[in-house]
């Protein structure tokens, strides 16, 4: 019924660009999935694809059985706090972090494998008042806190044995930091938005706050996902997953905004609408390409470059959708429903 | 994008920004 809905232009080519459903698995022992993901696993010689799982109380990694389904080999149990998300760790392997927490996140942990005790085990990373975490390639993850007094801001690096190998404070603006998103192609470079809907810059290697830029009272509590710098531009994918519905315009899902880092002003570039009546949760963007769960239980998706849905899915055998991620790889996107069901797609 | 919007672009912006910053 919803894609009905959607008018042309928002689907022109929904065939050159659908989702293909793939596999799909189900956790019966999971009363309320919150989260769903993937890891690069390396055993016996060979890395592979792995599916994460989070309940509040329970991580579950799957491995891929051939032809398309899925088998669990392992589940951490986590009973004193409750799981918020898992937090993606791009390009790293055999290590599943999660964030723990009530209202917000009290605890980061890694789940693994241990060689040495031959014992899948987990370690604590971080504790606080976290206000936004998010994992960096080259095994690093980057986090903010805060006290009554200040707010703090760190980059940790991983080790293979769930430890930290190094810590880097980064110098934190005036406004709490409500997300971050690493620069593709500049290791040392970081972005973040914060609550008074700026986007920061750091130098990760020094930890120097470099620029500090406003994106403008439009569309308010603005949330990056990703950064790309390209001809002495910064391009930011933008959500805003609180704004209001405008005659004009309509709900904004994504939008992609340049910046000049030199000058600080911007500029929007693209603008990603969710679907006409349609609210929408908090997405998640891979390489070009956005997704999010809309309120009805749909999953949309958007070419972030062209600045248009190009792929919709309705709501599932298991009923609404709830989660969405992209998996690692460019393996598809995951859509999850709260009863456990998880299915792969490709796009 | 133009440089009459954004003013003057720099390639090396983050080499320079991190010149310039307070360490």
């Amino acid at each position: 019924d919803l894609a009905e809905q959607l008018t042309p232009e928002l689907l022109d080519s929904p065939r050159e660009e659908s989702l293909q459903f793939v596999s799909e698995l189900k956790d019966p022992s999971c009363a309320c999935a919150v989260d769903v993901g993937t890891v690069w696993w390396a055993a016996a010689g060979c890395r592979e694809l792995r599916v994460v799982t989070a309940s509040e109380s329970a991580v579950s990694l799957w491995e891929p059985l051939p032809p398309d389904c899925w088998a669990k080999i392992h589940t951490w149990h986590l009973a004193e706090i409750p799981v918020i998300q898992i937090v993606p760790l791009p390009d790293t392997c055999n290590l599943v972090c999660v964030a723990l927490g009530e209202l917000e996140i009290g605890e980061i942990r890694l789940l693994l494998y241990s060689s040495e005790t031959d014992s899948f085990k987990h370690s604590l990373v971080k504790t606080g008042n976290i206000t936004a975490v998010v994992g960096l390639k080259d095994q690093r993850l980057v986090s903010s806190s805060r006290t009554m007094q200040e707010q703090q801001l760190e980059v940790v690096l991983l080790s293979e044995a769930g430890g930290s190998k190094d810590r880097q404070t980064l110098m934190p603006p005036e406004e709490t930091v409500t997300a971050f998103a690493e620069v593709e192609g500049m290791r040392e470079a970081l972005v973040g938005t914060t609550a008074g809907n700026s986007v920061v810059i750091w130098n990760l290697k020094t930890g120097q706050l470099l620029r500090k830029m406003h994106i403008g009272y439009s569309y308010p509590a603005s949330i990056c996902h990703r950064a790309y710098s390209d001809s002495g531009l910064l391009f930011v994918v933008l959500s805003h997953p609180h704004a209001k519905e405008s005659e004009s315009c309509g709900s904004p899902a994504f939008r992609v905004v340049a910046f000049n880092p030199r000058t600080g002003r911007s500029t929007g570039v693209m603008f990603c609408c969710l679907p006409p009546g349609c609210a929408g949760r908090r997405g998640d963007v891979w390489d070009r390409t956005g997704a999010a769960v809309l309120t009805s239980g749909a999953v949309a998706v958007w070419d972030l470059l062209r600045g248009r849905c190009s792929a919709l899915l309705p709501p599932g055998p298991a009923g609404r959708w709830a989660l969405c991620r992209w998996a690692a790889g460019g393996a598809g996107l995951l859509a999850g429903s709260h009863d456990g069901t998880v299915r792969l797609y490709r796009y | 994008c133009s440089e009459s919007d954004l003013g003057p672009i720099s390639l090396n912006w983050f080499e320079e920004l991190s010149a310039e910053a307070p360490p």
